[in-house]
């Protein structure tokens, strides 16, 4: 089955709409949109991106997976009922800095980590 | 390597500005193409937030109604914000910086207090502090005592002795820190920062008093000393210390910008720092307060994209320790 999945997309890839594989997407954020603009004072908005598509066989590499998603992706090529396919997620995150209000007026300073996606993966 | 730091010039919109270009040029999406003007732009792209830097600080400029008064933040807190963001985007970690003293969190406290002129001349002054919004849960890894220094109108005492400052915790003899003014320095304006650090870490975070007092005259310079001697001047007594506004350090009629600041440095272990504001002892949110007025929905904008509040944002109008 394996074999028949890995060369099925490319003959039979006319008619089914060939899916995104696992890549990272932009996502702007908009703090003034969430309702944050009155205690962050910059950024108002930044871009975030997220990760969007699937993890499906043969894997490639620069999606660093895990063994585990290298298994759960062979056992879901060789039968889709056995188990779903691994998941696209972050695999690498940086922090922002953000100046905003507290509580007692006071102007403050913060990086906050795990903000942006650098990169997305397999897992 | 090229120095990050930017100065901290009164065009702050622009720089965050080239906070965002950085950003989207190193991702390889801004084109070089000049920036058109904002009229120009589709609302996706919106410029970063215009700071009007001649609002106050600490004066609640009037927002419309339902809205959380603004607050400004200071020239120095912006200059941090770049500083580090841009940093950022160049993969620098801000820790590295000196300045940043290995901190994660960076905290400004405007001066509440004001001088005494009972007393003239004026020789000790007390700048008060509500630091009661400083974590616990985060590690004090630094405290610096901003003063502005205007410059003085006349000059301030005999042309050749230095002057000493001292700063102590208010009714303390401990001595925090001490600046030494040289008269021919103190002509011009500007900014004499203290290491307040000791006062911090005993104190319980409430309020913070510290004392600014005039010290003694030091030893006449050198050359002038000489001169002195030669001309045969019996050594004169030094005069007593002179009036702290006399050396430019007056607070009646400061703008914002000029008021004395207290910046304190902490590092918070916690990853998710987002997280640390919902668990703040007194929201009510976090307390899961059975109460149905204190239920404030899910912390995710609901569908119809009026977000709810979420519990470490403040409700609209109404603000809330996060």
């Amino acid at each position: 089955t394996a074999f028949a999945s890995r060369h099925g997309k490319r003959h039979g890839g006319g008619g089914k709409k060939s899916r995104l594989r696992c890549s990272k997407k932009p996502l702007h954020v908009n703090f003034k949109e969430l309702g944050w603009d009155d205690w962050i004072i910059a950024p108002l908005e930044y871009e975030a991106y997220h990760c969007e598509g699937v993890c499906d066989f043969p894997l490639r590499s620069h999606l660093e997976p895990t063994n585990h998603a290298i298994i759960q992706t062979l056992m879901n090529s060789m039968d889709p009922g056995s188990t779903p396919p691994s998941c696209c997620v972050p695999t690498k995150l940086t922090p922002i800095s953000i100046l905003y209000i507290d509580a007692g007026n006071n102007v403050v300073y913060k990086q906050y980590e795990d903000m942006v996606v650098e990169s997305c993966g397999c897992r | 390597f090229q120095q990050a730091s930017i100065s901290s010039s009164s065009s702050s919109s622009a720089e965050l500005d080239t906070t965002k270009d950085v950003r989207n040029r190193k991702e390889g999406k801004m084109s070089r193409a000049p920036r058109e003007s904002s009229a120009g732009r589709t609302p996706r792209e919106r410029p970063e937030p215009r700071l009007r830097p001649e609002q106050e600080p600490q004066s609640q400029e009037r927002e419309p109604p339902g809205r959380a008064p603004r607050v400004v933040p200071h020239e120095y807190m912006l200059s941090i914000y770049r500083t580090y963001s841009i940093a950022e985007k160049l993969g620098i970690n801000a820790s590295f910086f000196p300045s940043s003293k290995s901190a994660n969190t960076i905290t400004s406290f405007v001066d509440r207090g004001l001088d005494d002129l009972s007393h003239t001349p004026l020789r000790r002054q007390k700048y008060l502090f509500d630091v009661s919004t400083l974590s616990d849960n985060e590690e004090l890894v630094g405290a610096e005592l901003r003063l502005y220094r205007r410059a003085p109108s006349a000059p301030w005492g005999p042309p050749a002795r230095p002057l000493r400052v001292q700063l102590h915790p208010c009714l303390s003899p401990l001595l925090l820190d001490a600046k030494t003014l040289s008269p021919h320095g103190a002509t011009r304006a500007g900014w004499e920062v203290f290491d307040v650090w000791r006062g911090l870490r005993h104190q319980p975070r409430k309020q913070l008093c510290l004392e600014l007092r005039a010290g003694a005259w030091g030893e006449p310079d050198a050359a002038a000393g000489d001169a002195e001697a030669r001309a045969g001047a019996p050594q004169q007594p030094p005069p007593a210390p002179p009036d702290l506004r006399s050396l430019g350090f007056g607070r009646r009629l400061r703008p914002p910008q000029e008021r004395a600041l207290l910046v304190v440095f902490t590092r918070s272990q916690r990853k998710n720092l987002f997280a640390e504001m919902r668990e703040q002892p007194d929201s009510v949110e976090a307390a899961g307060d059975p109460s149905p007025g204190a239920a404030q929905g899910s912390p995710w904008p609901s569908p119809s994209g009026a977000p709810d509040i979420g519990p470490w944002l403040p409700s609209p109008g109404r603000r809330r320790r996060r």
